[in-house]
C-alpha cells in the first residue's frame, strides 16, 4: 500500500497547493515527505510563501497566518476523503476580518455535500451560518440551548453576567 | 450520511436534556466563554468513539460525566444519542449510543454504571457504520492546540496514514 | 534563598488569589507548590473554580477560561515585582466581550507605574490605548508605521487588500 | 526607568528605519495578519538580550535580518536601539544597541558582521542595567503558544525562581 499512500499524499499536496494560493489570495506552497525511502513512516514538511514575501519554513509565519495554513492543510485533507460531517471550533480566532472572508469563501467550496458545524466568536463566520445556537448558562454551570437570530448576539454574548459592576 | 440531531442528557455542563437538530449545512454554535460550546463538540466526539480521556479534555472517562453545579448535585450517568440518516440507502434515520462501560476504578463516581447504552429506532449502527468526523480546534485536549499548524501537520500524517489503511 | 522562595512565592499565591476573583467576577482560585521538601526544585499546581462551577483542574477550563486564568497568573507575578514595561502579543484571542472588559479593568491597576505595549485586534483594547500605532505593508514584504485614530481602524486593517476578488 | 523610543532598521520585515515612540503608558500595536506586529515585539525582546532563535522564532539568530521582499534585495545587517530614560537619576535618555556578533557559520547571511554595536548618546548600558521585560503573547516561538496557562506556570515557577536568585 506504499503506492497507495504515495496517491494519496500527491492528492492532499495538489489539494494544499490550490487551495492556500486562494486563502492567501496569492503566494504559494508545498508539501513534502522527508523521507522518500519509507513513506508510510515518513514526516511532513510544509513551506509557505505568502504573496509578496519569501518562501520560508512555517515557523516564521505570523499567528494568523499560521492559523491560515492549518486551514490550508485541513480542507486539503478533507478534499481528499471527505467525511460526511465537519466540526470546527474556533478556528477562526487569530484571523483578522480580510482572512475570516477568505476562509468562509474556502469553506463555502466544501458545504452541502458535507455538514458543517461550527463554534465561532467572530461575526462575519455567525452571520455566514444557515442556523445559529446560543449556549448559555441562565443557572450558574448548567448550559442549555436557546435559538439566536444574527441581530440578537450581541445581546446574547453579555448575557447573563453576573458582574458585581 | 446526514447528521440529523444530537441528545445530551448528563454530559459534562448539559446537566439536562438538551436537543440539537442539524438540518442545515452549516451550523454555528456561539455564546460567552465558559457556556458549553466545546462540550457539544466533545459530545459529538464521544458519541462517534473518541475514547481518550486527554481529547475530551479530562483526566479520566468519568470526567464526562456532569459533575454537579450551584444547588445541583452531579449525575451518575451521562448519555449522548445521535441519529443519522444515511441518505444513501433510504433508511429510516439510525439512532447510535455509545456502550459505556465506566472503568469500575471510577473514583467519585463509583456508582457510575453503564451509561446510555441501547439503540434507539432500529438495529444499533456498528462502529464501522460510524462515519469519519474531522474535528479540528484550537481548543483541543493536547497542550499545543491543534491550530497551531505543526500540529495540523502531524495530524495530517495520521490521517494520510489511516486513509490509506483503510482502504487497503 | 529557599525561605526567600517561599516568601516570593506566597507573595505571588495572594496576589493570585484576588487578581483571580477581580477577572472572573468572584469564584475563587489558588496554587500549591507541588513539592514542600525542595520548593526550587518543585513545579506548581493551579486549581480554579469560576464563579457558580465546581472547583476543578485547569485542564477542564474552557479556552477563554484558560487565557484568563493565564493572565490573572501573569500579574500576580507581576505584581510581585513589576517590570518598568510589559510587552502583551494578543493575550486577548479567546476572550468575549465581556472578559475583554474585565482584562481592561485589571489591566488599568497596573498601568502607569509600568508601561505596556499591547498587540491586539478587539477593538475594545483598541478604545482603551492612549496611543494606537498601525502597522501596514503597503510594499508587500516591508513593513512601516502609521499612526492611527481609533474611528481608522477599521478601514486601516481592510487595506492593503491585493485580492484579485 | 521609562521606555522612550524604539528604533528598528534591517529587523525581520522592518527593511527601512522606522521609529516608535513610547511616552504614553499603554501604547496598542494594530494591523493585519502578517503584516508585523509581533515583529516589533520581537525586536524589543531582542535589543533587552533575548538570544535564543526560537524564542525569536527562528532557526538560527540570522533570521532576524531582513531577508528581502518583492522587488527588494535583503540586507546585511539587523540594527535595534532603544531609548530608555532613568527618570529616578535624572540622566539623559540612554540608548542601546546589542552587539551582535554573528556566528561565521551564518549560511545566508555570510557577510552579516557585527550588527549595530555602539552606544549612542552617552554612555553604553550594560547588561545589568537593562531591565526586566515581561513578555506575554499566544504566538510566542514555542510550539505551545504560552497563552496556553500550563505554560504560563512553567514560566511562573522561571520568574519566581529567577526573582530569588536575583535578589539573593
Ligand atoms: N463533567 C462536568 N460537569 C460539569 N461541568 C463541566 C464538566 N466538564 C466541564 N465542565 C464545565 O464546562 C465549562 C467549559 O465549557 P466549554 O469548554 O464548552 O466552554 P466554551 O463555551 O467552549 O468556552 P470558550 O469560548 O472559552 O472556549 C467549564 O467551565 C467546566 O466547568
Ligand atoms: N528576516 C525576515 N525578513 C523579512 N521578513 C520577515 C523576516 N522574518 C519574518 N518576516 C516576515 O514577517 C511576517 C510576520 O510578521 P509578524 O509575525 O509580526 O505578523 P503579525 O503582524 O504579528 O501578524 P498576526 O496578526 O497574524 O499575528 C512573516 O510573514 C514573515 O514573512
Ligand atoms: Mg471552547
Ligand atoms: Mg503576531
Amino acid at each position: 500500500s506504499r503506492s497507495l499512500f504515495a496517491q494519496t499524499f500527491e492528492q492532499a499536496r495538489e489539494n494544499f497547493r490550490s487551495i492556500f494560493r486562494k486563502l492567501f489570495q496569492g503566494g504559494r506552497a508545498d508539501m513534502y515527505l522527508t523521507e522518500t525511502e519509507n513513506a508510510l513512516e515518513s514526516g511532513i514538511e510544509i513551506v509557505a510563501k505568502p504573496p509578496g514575501k519569501e518562501l520560508q519554513s512555517i515557523a516564521l509565519l505570523s499567528g494568523g497566518e499560521r492559523s491560515l495554513t492549518a486551514l490550508a492543510i485541513l480542507f486539503a485533507v478533507f478534499k481528499v476523503k471527505p467525511s460526511p460531517f465537519c466540526i470546527l471550533d474556533e478556528v477562526d480566532a487569530a484571523l483578522d476580518e480580510t482572512n475570516v472572508e477568505r476562509f468562509l469563501r474556502v469553506l463555502q467550496d466544501f458545504v452541502g455535500p458535507s455538514q458543517f458545524c461550527i463554534v465561532t466568536h467572530h461575526k462575519r463566520t455567525m452571520a455566514a451560518c444557515d442556523v445559529l445556537y446560543g449556549i448559555t448558562m441562565q443557572r450558574r454551570g448548567i448550559s442549555s440551548r436557546i435559538s439566536v437570530a444574527l441581530d440578537e448576539v450581541d445581546e446574547f454574548s453579555e448575557a447573563p453576567r453576573f458582574d458585581k459592576a | 450520511m446526514r447528521l440529523k440531531r444530537l441528545e445530551v442528557r448528563g454530559f459534562k455542563s448539559f446537566a439536562d436534556r438538551t436537543e440539537f437538530d442539524f438540518n442545515a449545512d452549516l451550523t454555528g454554535i456561539v455564546g460567552p466563554n465558559g457556556c458549553g460550546k466545546s462540550n457539544v463538540v466533545d459530545a459529538l466526539k464521544w458519541v462517534l468513539g473518541d475514547r481518550s480521556a486527554k481529547s475530551l479534555r479530562g483526566a479520566e472517562m468519568t470526567d464526562v460525566i456532569f459533575k454537579g453545579a450551584e444547588g445541583r448535585e452531579g449525575l451518575h450517568q451521562a448519555e449522548v444519542t445521535i441519529v443519522l440518516e444515511n441518505d444513501q440507502l433510504g433508511e429510516d434515520p439510525v439512532a447510535f449510543t455509545p456502550e459505556r462501560e465506566h472503568p469500575v476504578d471510577a473514583p467519585e463516581r463509583a456508582d457510575g454504571e453503564s451509561v446510555g447504552g441501547e439503540a434507539l429506532d432500529g438495529e444499533g449502527v456498528t462502529d464501522s457504520e460510524v462515519p469519519d468526523v474531522l474535528v479540528a480546534g484550537v481548543q483541543d485536549g493536547d497542550e499545543t492546540g491543534s491550530g497551531d499548524v505543526s500540529d495540523v501537520v502531524r495530524r495530517t500524517r495520521h490521517a494520510l496514514v489511516a486513509n490509506c489503511t483503510e482502504l487497503r
